[in-house]
């Protein structure tokens, strides 16, 4: 009759959090076996803040890392796109995905061939560190996230046509990326619209990130040309646009306990069968979306 | 109910003013019965706000008040809550009274920066207490 209820959780989080050599002292229950520990997701800093109340504060482990004010500012406008003022979320949005994150490269080789005669070439060798994904964050779509910075008035548009290219680096070899992976489509987009461009790489990544690779080392080759392909190609660049590294979003679906999973199953009216069923087949459209946006992308 | 009223009125003794109100002080709602709460914080007043950009402010409400002795339908209390209750007049009353708790919850979205500086966006469930009952 002495069932502590959340309590009991209370002690199994108090456990992850102790020092190694208290885990012997706890009730052999509440003591994992070694392998499941590992399937005991990190909890997510909100939550960890929340469930360690005693002295030691969070500051100590206070972002160290100032994020991109670019990629700052793109997640909260994907924030108000996703949630209410109240930070609820949006009932119509009918998306799969209860999380995204968003990474900016923490490694960068820029190699500009200017002499090249056809537009301007952007190659670039990206490492992304992605162990904050947990291992029940599971990967729905992935993104490479291009903002571009040009002087021409938003009132004017350019158009783009430009190519891709990911080659992912094998870390045996060092000196020079084998071609394990490769992808390489063709974008037409015009800057006035919009200031970012989403790449689908989910083909590229959800290999790497399925293996549990948490460290991912590419090298993308992004080669552009202005002007109308129905006109005529400009080849001379009349205005300056620059191009930073792209950032890397990941649109996952976190199936822990602590996550909301609400929409999936309103949407489908059924019980947890089903989504089990939709959320292990990432065929589904993460986004919802009715195929606006770089279509093409999409279809790459 | 109209009915049963005059019925009662019929079969009630003559009654003076005073009794009067003391009749339909039965129908007047309880004062301090549980019912949800708002409660409203801000992520700076907890100095959370260098790493939880968004929302800046969280309504998680609560409950408060007292479990009335016939719970019943009217808050949807699982039929243990009137056994505890019953445990707790007749038997011991050691055993708690049952207490006013959230039934139902709303979830809530965070936009929070990570210590390696990558962004997240991560609905979580259960952060919005909507609905309180006795249990």
């Amino acid at each position: 009759p002495h069932s502590r209820g959340h309590g009991g959780l209370d002690k199994a989080l108090a456990f992850l959090e102790a020092p190694e050599g208290a885990a012997s002292e706890l009730n052999p229950v509440l003591r994992l076996p070694q392998g499941d520990r590992q399937g005991f997701a990190p909890l997510p800093p909100l939550l960890k803040v929340l469930s360690d109340q005693g002295p030691r504060s969070w500051d100590s482990e206070v972002p160290r890392l100032q994020p991109d004010s670019r990629a700052l500012r793109y997640m909260k406008r994907l924030y108000k796109m996703s949630a209410t003022k109240e930070g609820i979320p949006k009932a119509h949005k009918g998306h799969l995905y209860n999380t995204v994150r968003l990474f900016t490269p923490c490694l960068e080789c820029r190699h500009l061939h200017r002499d090249l005669v056809k537009g301007d070439v952007h190659s670039v060798d990206l490492l992304f560190n992605l162990d904050r994904v947990t291992a029940l964050e599971h990967l729905l779509k992935s993104v490479l996230l291009y903002s571009f910075d040009t002087s021409v008035p938003t009132s004017s548009s350019i158009t783009f046509i430009c190519h891709l290219s990911i080659k992912e680096h094998d870390s045996a070899s060092q000196v020079c990326p084998s071609i394990s992976h490769s992808l390489a489509f063709s974008l037409h987009f015009e800057v006035r619209k919009r200031k970012w461009v989403e790449i689908d790489v989910t083909s590229f990544l959800q290999p790497l990130i399925a293996t549990n690779r948490r460290n991912i080392h590419m090298a993308v080759n992004f080669t552009c040309l202005m002007g109308d392909p129905q006109r005529s190609t400009k080849l001379e660049n009349p205005v300056n646009v620059t191009l930073v590294p792209p950032s890397l979003l990941l649109y996952l679906n976190d199936t822990s306990e602590q996550a909301y999973h609400g929409w999936n199953s309103l949407r489908h009216g059924t019980k947890s069968l089903v989504r089990d069923r939709q959320r292990n087949s990432p065929l589904v459209d993460p986004l919802g979306d009715t195929g606006k946006g770089n279509s093409q992308g999409k279809r790459a | 109910s109209r009915q049963r009223r005059n019925e009662n009125l019929k079969a009630a003794p003559a009654t003076s003013p005073y009794n009067l109100s003391e009749y339909f002080k039965q129908f007047v709602f309880p004062q301090n019965e549980c019912e949800l709460h708002n409660f409203r914080l801000s992520f700076s007043q907890l100095k959370w706000d260098k790493w939880i950009i968004a929302p800046h402010r969280y309504s998680p409400q609560y409950c408060q008040g007292d479990c009335p002795r016939a719970m019943g339908h009217r808050y949807g209390s699982p039929v243990h809550t009137m056994v505890q209750n019953l445990i707790y007049e007749k038997l011991d009353p050691s055993v708690p009274k049952p207490s006013c708790v959230p039934a139902e919850y709303s979830p809530l979205s965070v936009l929070t920066i990570e210590p390696d500086g990558s962004i997240v966006y991560k609905e979580y469930e259960d952060m919005i207490a909507t609905k309180c009952t006795c249990r």
